[in-house]
């Protein structure tokens, strides 16, 4: 494992962490999108059934329960425990058209035909275009508190990280994944508006608002 | 260098 994956965990760790503590400490989920956080908790669960097939290392085993837990938990916090607080209303954007065109995707592009990596692959691609019920709602509202703005960077940053992960594994050991990294390629995409908006306006106080 | 179905990322 190189650097910039490690680098890229921690940053995804982090993100899921500072979101899940906002949430417990604030005792509320304004502001958050439960779509992004649902859709979160079905990629983590599509992925990580390999958790009873493979065993790569204690760390993988680690963190891919440590995802889950924590995806869960924030889902049951903004559906369950903290619901009076979360903001449908503006939370409007219509998943089947993520979850659909990506399930059906993961049918025709897929490294093997098997049931396991097609869920693998419908995670990846799932995950590329979860964050966009978030970014829609901050769109909607047009503006998001700070510590929700860190929370996103950090979540961007995580496969950004990944992109160098890739570049690296692929000059030291001639690997590369060409499915996860196109969708790596487009999850960054999308993140790019926003680290503009980051970088210029929270980094210097500000609070992200949109005009 | 993985095998069918492995994947060693997150």
């Amino acid at each position: 494992m190189n650097l910039f994956r490690f680098l890229g965990d921690l940053s995804h760790l982090l993100a899921i962490i500072l979101l899940l503590l906002k949430i417990w400490k604030s005792r509320s989920c304004a502001g958050i999108s439960g779509k992004s956080q649902v859709l979160f908790a079905v990629v983590f669960t599509a992925r990580y059934l390999d958790l009873f097939t493979n065993y790569i290392s204690l760390y993988n085993t680690c963190m891919k329960v440590v995802y889950i837990a924590c995806s869960f938990t924030t889902v049951w916090m903004i559906y369950s425990k903290f619901k009076a607080t979360y903001d449908g209303n503006h939370d409007t954007f219509r998943v089947e058209f993520l979850v659909v065109p990506t399930a059906i995707l993961a049918f025709l592009v897929n490294h093997d035909f098997t049931p396991l990596e097609i869920l693998w692959t419908f995670s990846i691609y799932l995950e590329s275009v979860a964050i966009l019920p978030q970014l829609f709602m901050i769109s909607k509202t047009g503006e998001a508190e700070t510590i929700t703005t860190h929370y996103l960077f950090f979540l961007g940053l995580y496969r950004a990280l990944y992109l160098a992960n890739w570049i690296r594994r692929y000059q030291t050991e001639n690997f590369y994944d060409q499915i996860a990294v196109v969708s790596g390629v487009v999850q960054t995409i999308f993140y790019c508006d926003f680290f503009y908006l980051y970088v210029t306006k929270v980094l210097k106080g500000k609070k992200l608002s949109l005009p | 260098p993985l095998a069918d179905g492995e994947h060693d990322e997150l």
